[in-house]
């Protein structure tokens, strides 16, 4: 079975997209079988592969939604032992559309189950909202990134997607837990991101114990710094590792992926 | 009658709001009376002044949705000459409620009306999304400036925003004119910001001329520099010219108001 692991925050623009495209290449670099999933619907995702988008190729719209479509026509390939499933600007309609159904908070988890054994490891792609997508990616995953930015107003919203997460652990998931904070376009001689990289640290010690979902939930090393180049990547159908792979961006996702490689798949 | 000008853009985390108080703290310095309304659920736009919100303050949720709200009631002073109406979680909640109401779209344009002939100018501080929150915005303003990044990804969405925009403008509202693009955190020394912001001016041009709301739109200047003084502010419950006057994100901000009280209030 593989790990699921949700990329979540209801902020927009924090990095989810750049870290599920790069970790889930780094993971692929370092020999696992990755899935990626994009579940939001302004489709960022594919810009960082270069696949053009056949007319005809089926999205996780059409899994979501559709009736029984074969799971394994909405897979592209993105690099060698990378994997994604595309979205479409459609999906902003399955809100609405899934809110209709019982049990819709099941329908990705039961819609990928045909392929997942494929893989190591599938990363979900979320959203910048805590709706529909963002619950069937918490009901589907083991567990939860927080990509988040170090600056004062980002603490304020998380307080909000661990009630999300909570809810979905006393119910649909039980085994859900938010296992990572993933600093982004981090500026590290900035005295405001120090202030604040501590004051989550301190939040986080304040769950130890708890038995919270987020009890034991770590500031994943190291943090990603700024870096033009994973702005750039994108603009050319790239992964970092195409585009720089020597510069701190690269740097970063990749020993980020080589820690939790050795978390998950001890040696 | 006031200059309404709506800050919008379904990107999150672009700078809308950072904008929006300090633009309004910047005019008000300028001796214009300003106020400012925060359409976000997430009510960020508060942060910036410091202000605590009383318990029986009513809000922009109570002012769309209550009745025989006194929309003086909703006003909060935030500096001299600078008035804020805040925002609230609840307001999340109007996307479903107001939907079901007739002529929606019109609801914060009528509900402002008794308060708007105090000011000179009003700034809306749009959420993240092109719902009915942004509509109404969209319905009440004049002009539309678009706070974005020189990011590739940036480009995608925009033509969704001018969809949204344009659809506003051949019914309720045929005055609506998207005026400016403000670039934010904008980084001087990128060769791939000065490739995002030479294409971003090469659309510009192709518009000139075809009558369509953004025809003339232009490239306020000076953009923005990313300035971590402008994430610190509102840690402190400051606008960026209380906590650091001097720095180049006062500096830009300032420089792009002095210019628009030309445009409207030519001496
Ligand atoms: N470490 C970094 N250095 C420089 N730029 C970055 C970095 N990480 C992300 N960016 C840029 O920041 C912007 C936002 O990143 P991204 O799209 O990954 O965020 P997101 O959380 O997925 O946004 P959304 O909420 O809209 O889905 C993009 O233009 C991206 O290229
Ligand atoms: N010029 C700048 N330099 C440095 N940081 C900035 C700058 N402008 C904005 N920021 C920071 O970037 C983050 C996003 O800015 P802001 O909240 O204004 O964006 P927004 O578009 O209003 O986001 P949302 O879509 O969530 O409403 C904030 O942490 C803010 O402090
Ligand atoms: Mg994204
Ligand atoms: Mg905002």
């Amino acid at each position: 079975l593989p790990k699921v692991v949700a990329l979540l925050n209801q902020k927009g623009g924090v990095g989810k997209t750049t870290s599920t495209a790069n970790l889930g290449a780094a993971f692929a670099r370092l020999g696992k079988r990755v899935l990626l999933i994009d579940l939001d619907p302004q489709s960022n995702l594919s810009m960082h592969f270069g696949v053009e988008a056949e007319p005809t190729q089926p999205s996780v719209y059409d899994l979501l939604v559709g009736d029984g479509i074969d799971a394994a026509s909405v897979i592209v390939k993105a690099r060698e032992g990378l994997d994604f499933m595309p979205a479409v600007t459609e999906l902003a309609l399955v809100e609405g559309e899934l809110a209709q159904q019982p049990d819709m908070q099941r329908t990705l988890e039961c819609a990928v189950a045909p392929v997942a054994g494929d893989y190591d490891l599938i990363l979900l792609d979320c959203p910048p909202s805590l709706g529909v997508l963002s619950v069937n990616a918490l009901t589907m995953a083991d567990e939860v990134f927080v990509p988040m930015l170090a600056h004062y107003l980002a603490l304020r919203g998380l307080e909000k997607l661990l009630e999300t997460v909570h809810m979905v652990s006393q119910g649909l998931n039980p085994r859900l837990r938010v296992t990572g904070v993933l600093l982004c376009q981090h500026e590290q001689q900035s005295l405001h991101g120090r202030a604040v990289v501590d004051e989550i640290a301190a939040q986080l010690a304040r769950y130890e114990g708890t038995g919270l979902p987020w009890d034991g939930c770590a500031i994943l090393q190291p943090p990603v710094r700024r870096n033009i180049k994973l702005a750039e990547a994108p603009s050319f159908g790239q992964t970092i590792f195409d585009y720089a792979p020597q510069c701190p961006g690269a740097g970063d996702y990749m020993q980020i992926a080589l820690h939790q490689v050795e978390r998950w798949w001890p040696s």
